[in-house]
């Protein structure tokens, strides 16, 4: 059986926020390592990877692996009745057909219960070769929403080039064109907001916007965000947390 | 416009 209690409720509420516009339907993997899932959007053209590790939850218990299969629309309306400093606690015994979840509130009076009704989920697991990528730019992560939010105004992509001076991403519409540039300042006083880029090559890709603006959904998990990139194959944007992160990989757009 | 590639190009399904 899984039994596993977050002191922060809030972040599984936005962990959830960061996930649901994107897959609809996703199995939780549960196992003595923590919390995963793993799902690929409809079209195949994204997919998430989220970590809850154990060391977040306290206490954590799992004897089994259990996939837990959720409607992430059901589940996130059930998280909207946990109130944000809530204490949230998941349960589901080893049959796996339903998910408890208890919601207390810091005073400890006041103590709401609900089951979920779970579903039985084929996932389609990629397999994510490790991957030296060409190009990792480490950014704050409200800059990289306000990026991708702002050249959505222009086009529905986006093409990166990363150079060691900087970062450039820049669309082209039929309105006109636009482009923003972040130029590396690893001495910046404040380290979160600094612009970080290792760079084993140039890289210049071609990314859709609509995506990207999906996974700023994760924003308020980290204040720091990092996109990797080798030339011709998926993003990786990745969002850590003090115990796991969400990951999302992008399939490249090519060619004219 | 470019073309919108496929994730199953990249990773292969387990």
């Amino acid at each position: 059986m899984l039994e596993a209690r977050l002191q922060t409720g809030a972040l599984l509420k936005k962990v959830l926020e960061a996930i649901k516009e994107l897959i609809t339907d996703a199995n939780f993997d549960c196992s003595d390592n923590g919390i995963a899932l793993q799902a690929m959007d409809n079209s195949h053209v994204a997919l998430v990877a989220l970590l809850l590790r154990h060391d977040g939850f306290e206490p954590y218990r799992c004897d089994r692996s259990l996939a837990l299969g959720v409607n992430l629309v059901s589940l996130s309306k059930v998280l909207r009745c946990a109130g944000n400093d809530d204490i949230i606690t998941l349960k589901a015994d080893d049959t796996a057909d339903v998910l408890s979840l208890t919601f207390e509130n810091t005073d400890n009076d006041r103590i709401s219960e609900y089951e979920l009704k779970l579903m039985d989920i084929d996932s389609e697991h990629l397999g994510i070769p490790d991957t030296t990528y060409e190009a990792v730019v480490q950014m704050s992560s409200a800059e990289f929403a306000r990026i991708c939010k702002d050249l959505q105004v222009l086009s529905d992509s986006v093409q990166i080039d990363v150079t060691k001076e900087g970062v450039k991403f820049g669309a082209k519409g039929e309105l006109g064109s636009g482009a923003v540039t972040l130029k590396q300042n690893g001495n910046v006083d404040k380290e979160e907001e600094a612009t970080l880029i290792e760079l084993q090559q140039n890289v210049s890709l071609n990314f859709s916007l609509k995506y990207l603006v999906n996974f700023t959904k994760a924003t308020p998990l980290a204040s720091r965000v990092s996109l990797s990139m080798s030339s011709e194959v998926p993003l990786l944007v990745e969002y850590k947390m003090e115990a796991g992160y969400i990951r999302y990989y992008l399939a490249p757009k090519i060619g004219e | 416009t470019p073309i919108q590639n496929d994730l199953g190009e990249f990773f292969a399904m387990i």
